[in-house]
Order: structure tokens, then sequence, then C-alpha cells
């Protein structure tokens, strides 16, 4: 569903240049849970936001769901992110005026598409985030915010769901409890993620696991037996 | 160094109103190494704040080296802070116009005080930041980022260091680094340490363990046997 080719960037040039990716394969298949890890600056957040489309490469192309969304337009690209792309972010990139559920169904609002409110409900009660829909970001703990990221991204079951760093501000009961989420939808729906992470636990949901070093897919396997 | 008595922390009133923190009592020896556990929304952001001085209790006292920091005017409270605490931020607050090094040096150019370059150095080193430091943080990725805010609050060499989760985005080896640099410094040079984190890992460095349950402390042991 996801398919990058040569996925390099560069920032600046000359001697001060820095590669933070060096020309990445990668392609992700329909219904596949992938983890992604590597030491802290080996590219993982720059590649996800590449093939998320949130961001441009020096060289190399990306497809999403068969679009290739390099030489996409601005309001092409809008468009694709919106239709097929959920994305949890590394500092969660939540609109600090509005509630916790204004900010789980804004992705959707902004779409015009309807609310599966069964699918909301579960959510809600998967992410334990009853008591704080009414809360503002900044009323609302670290693993909170975090949570509410996650929700945002699986209500509207894009095509594919990256993630970064889904759990990093989580215990270790409540990114399980994500991650188990993450996996039931995988499971029960066919949702294809891809999550960056650190923490080996959280690695041992997916199904296959690529370690990046120094902007390069240094490893590529399949589920992590603990 | 620091001791709390009877901290809350309510907010809202009436039937909606939260109760971060429940009358806690704390207290934090000189050269001590505390780690701070529990689930997310039990209170630990708060708590850490609270005993910082960047947010005011509903009741309760806080003193930081025999300062009672709760009736402080403004003024007092900021050079309480200035010249006796530093702070690791779970989402770090680093200045965006300010390169790291920028960053790293602040609190001590804005308290006027000297830089030890040779501690400077080996922070640096340690800290593996060395071909970063004329990036902005825009330009660097969450975990140097996450390294920059763990160095300019050991910089200082304050009486206590609050960390909340400082190595919330870290893999394992970089984890490893900043608790070691931690561990170091309360080692060599006396310094108090007390940090927030949901990773047992880093809780393992500390001298003693704290986890909160619901705005109170539910258990207060020695160090974490592996
Ligand atoms: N301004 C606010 N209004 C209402 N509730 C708040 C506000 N700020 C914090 N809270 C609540 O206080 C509780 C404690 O928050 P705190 O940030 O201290 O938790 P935490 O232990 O650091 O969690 P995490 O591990 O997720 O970072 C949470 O339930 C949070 O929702
Ligand atoms: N605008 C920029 N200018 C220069 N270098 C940059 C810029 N943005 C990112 N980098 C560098 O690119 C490299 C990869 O960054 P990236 O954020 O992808 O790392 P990461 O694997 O996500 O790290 P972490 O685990 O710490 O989050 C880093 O070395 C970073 O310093
Ligand atoms: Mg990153
Ligand atoms: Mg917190």
């Amino acid at each position: 569903v996801v398919a990058g080719r040569g996925v390099a960037k560069r920032y600046g040039a000359g001697d001060s240049a820095v590669d933070a990716l060096r020309g990445v394969d990668l392609e992700i298949a329909r219904g596949q849970f992938l983890a992604v890890m590597g030491p802290s600056g080996s590219g993982k957040s720059t590649l996800m936001h590449i093939l998320a489309g949130l961001d441009t490469p020096t060289a190399g192309s990306v497809q999403i769901d068969g679009r290739e969304i390099t030489t996409a337009s601005d309001t092409e690209l809008t468009l694709i992110r919106r239709e097929k792309v959920g994305f949890i972010f590394q500092f969660f990139n939540l609109l600090p005026m509005l509630t916790a559920e204004e900010n789980l169904e804004l992705p959707l609002r902004l779409a015009g598409r309807p609310i599966d409110q069964a699918w909301k409900d579960e959510l809600i009660a998967a992410i334990g985030l009853g008591n704080r829909l009414h809360h503002r970001p900044a009323e609302l703990s670290g693993g909170q915010q975090q949570r509410v990221a996650v929700g945002r991204a699986l209500l509207t079951r894009p095509a594919i769901i990256f993630g970064d760093e889904p759990t990093g501000n989580l215990d270790s009961k409540t990114s399980a409890e994500v991650m188990e989420l993450l996996r039931h939808a995988v499971d029960t729906f066919g949702q294809t993620v891809a999550v960056v992470t650190h923490d080996p636990r959280a690695a041992s949901y997916a199904d296959r696991i690529i370690f990046l070093q120094d902007g390069d897919i240094a490893r590529d396997e399949g589920r992590m037996t603990s």
C-alpha cells in the first residue's frame, strides 16, 4: 500500500550536509504491521514523514495506494493524505484550542466523512479517555495527549497509519493497550500500520521489524520472538 | 534539599473537579537519586512542576533548600528557580530560535554565571551532540532535542535536577548514556536528581523509587533490584 524507492533526504550542502536518509527502498504490504527501530538520529521520523507525504525527499519516489506523491500537486497531496493517511506524531500535534473529542474527530470532519459512532465509542473505551473528552490538550497529561493522537489516527481508518513513537510517553500498561488496539485494527479490518518505536515490547506486536542506521535499512526481519 | 508537605492540586471545582494530587508528603535528601513512576495521569508531571516551583499547589507547602516557595513573591521564586533548580521537561521546552549550544548555555547566561568549559565539554561528549551544536531544535531529531534538554539541566549543576521522562524519546543505548550521566553527577559531585520515568531500566539507576497512583504515593522503596 506504500512503496518507497531510493528515498533520500539531505539537509544543507557541502561539508556540513546531513544525509538523514541515503536511498531507502521499502514496501509496506496491505494489512501489514511494521515496526521501525534504530538509534536516535538514524532517520526514522524523517522516513515516516516522507512516506506519509508530510515531507518531500531530496531524491527517490513514494507511492501511496499506487499514487506517486513526489510529483503530486499540493492540492492532490492534501487530498491523498486526508483520504489515505493517519499519522500519530512524536509530539502529538493536537490543536490546543480544541477539546480531546474535537481533536479526535477533526480529520473526519475536515474530510466531510461521517463518524462511525460504534468505532468511536470502542476507541474511547480502549484508550481510556472517557472522562477527559471535554478537556483541551493543556489540561491533559503527556500520556493522555498521546492517547488522543492515537485515537485520532485510528478513528479515520485510513489506508495506512504511521505512528512516530506512539507509546513514548505511556506507562507499560497503557502502552500495551495502545499496541493491542493497533493490532486489533490490523487483525479485524486489515488496517495497515507502521510504527517507529524504541520499545522492544511495542515492536513485538508487529509482523515485521526494520532497523535503521545512519539513514539506511540495516536489517529487515519477521516478527520478533521474545 | 526538597520537602513537600500536604501537597495538593485540584483543577476545576464541584463535580467536574480533578484532584491531580491529594496531599502528598515527600522529602528528597541531598545527593539522592529518586525515580517517580506510576500510571499515565497519576500526577507525576504535576508533582514535579510543583516541587520545582513551576506551578503552585492548591494546598500544602514546598521548601527548596529551606526556602518556602509557596509564599515566595514572583521575583523571589524566579531567583530560587534560577539558582537552585534544573528541569528536563517532558517536551523539552527548548527555544526554537537558539542553537543547541545556545540552548545548553542559556540558564547559566541568564543567571550571569560563568560556564565551566571542562564540564560542558564532558557533557557534550557524553550526550553525543558534538556535531549538532549549531543546529536549531527544528533541525534535530526528537531524541537529539531531548539530549540538549538533559545537557542544559546538568550544565548548571543546580541544587536539584527534576527530569520529566528524560529518556522517553531515546533508544536504549542513548537512554543508558543519559541515566549514567545523571548517576555520574550524583556519585561524583553529590547532584540531587529526581526523575519521572515509565522505563524500569531508567528507574534501576535510582537509589529510591516512588510509585504514584491517582495523585497519591502508593509505594516508596529503595533501589530496584533487576
Ligand atoms: N488544567 C487541567 N485541568 C484539568 N485536569 C488537569 C489539568 N492538568 C492536568 N490535569 C489532570 O491531572 C492529572 C495528572 O496529570 P499529570 O500530567 O501530572 O499526569 P502524569 O502522571 O504526568 O501522566 P503521564 O504519565 O501521562 O505524563 C491527569 O489526569 C490530567 O488529566
Ligand atoms: N532541518 C534539518 N537540518 C539538518 N539536519 C536535520 C534536519 N532535520 C533533521 N536532521 C537530522 O536528520 C537526522 C535524522 O533525524 P530523524 O528525526 O529522522 O531521526 P530519528 O531516527 O527520528 O531520531 P529520534 O529517535 O531521536 O527521534 C538527525 O541526525 C537530525 O539531526
Ligand atoms: Mg524521531
Ligand atoms: Mg507527565
